[in-house]
């Protein structure tokens, strides 16, 4: 029992070891594009951290879109031709 | 328009709420408008049931997935009451709707609308300064590693899958961004908030954009 413990402790530490890494390779690209940019987003470890992407899209982002229609802002029209 | 506004300052807008595992982002943008317009009516700022909505609102999949728009049309067409979070408490799960005596208090909405600035971000700070905080659907893959700043990148119209709600508008820096509100609890984000470029439809933040009426 207790080297199954291990053995389950062992494969859980090496997940949580691959989901770090990958959170790092994903934030250190996100950070990397626009560095220069004022007040730019930044990306670090935070409570989504152990999720693969994937996981964190199941889970969370689960709103449908519909089509909406276009705002109808007041046009400007051109006065026609008058004498 | 002013150079920042923000409905927080003027009290209308409830504490950030997590919605944990559940995917009823598209409730908890609903009820968050909701609890703003009753404020903005004069009524106590008080948090609604978000899970009233999960439980009940048919045309959804409860923490499964949904549409603010099927929300929406639901909430008003049914002049549904919604109680508050004490009385009908989040529970993080699909659960069987609770229904509640006709004479029983609750907060109906009188109406929405629904259109799409793209284009027009001015128009909709417009309607946000006029109609209350405004539900917005975005492309939010990026957001899991969010930790501050102002979006501007990695994210696309187009691909809307989280319902949030903006409550605010800030120009007085360069460049200028929308407040937005977020379901993932307060430690998400700047106070559980995000802030998003204004123009440019960064996110998709202009395509799907709701108001409620009271």
């Amino acid at each position: 029992d207790a080297s199954k413990y291990y053995r389950m402790n062992e494969s859980s530490e090496i997940l949580s070891s691959l989901l770090l890494l990958e959170s790092l390779n994903r934030h250190r690209y996100l950070n990397s594009l626009f560095p220069r940019e004022n007040s730019t987003a930044v990306y670090g470890i935070n409570q989504f951290s152990y999720l693969f992407p994937e996981e964190f899209k199941a889970i969370y982002l689960r709103s449908r879109a519909s089509r909406f229609p276009r705002y109808p802002a007041d046009v400007q029209k051109a006065i026609p031709n008058v004498s | 328009l002013p150079l920042r506004f923000d409905w927080r300052d003027k009290h209308v807008v409830t504490q950030v709420r997590n919605q944990q595992a559940c995917g009823g982002c598209w409730a908890f943008s609903v009820v968050a408008a909701a609890e703003s317009a009753r404020a903005r009516a004069g009524q106590p700022l008080e948090a609604l049931s978000v899970q009233q909505v999960i439980d009940c609102s048919y045309d959804n999949y409860g923490c499964s997935g949904g549409s603010t728009l099927s929300a929406l049309n639901w909430l008003s067409k049914m002049q549904v009451k919604l109680v508050s979070d004490l009385e009908y408490p989040f529970t993080a799960q699909n659960g069987l709707c609770r229904y509640f005596p006709a004479s029983h208090s609750g907060f109906s909405i009188k109406g929405y609308s629904a259109y799409n600035f793209s284009d027009q971000e001015d128009e909709m700070a417009k309607v946000l300064l006029t109609s209350g905080p405004l539900i917005v659907i975005v492309d939010a893959v990026s957001w899991q590693d969010y930790l501050g700043g102002i979006i501007q990148h990695h994210c696309s119209s187009g691909e809307a899958n989280h319902a949030v709600l903006v409550t605010g508008f800030d120009r007085t820096g360069s460049p200028p961004y929308w407040i937005v509100r977020n379901s993932w609890g307060s430690s998400w984000g700047v106070d559980g908030y995000a802030h998003v470029k204004m123009g440019g439809n960064i996110c998709g933040i202009a395509d799907s954009v709701s108001a409620v009426f009271v």
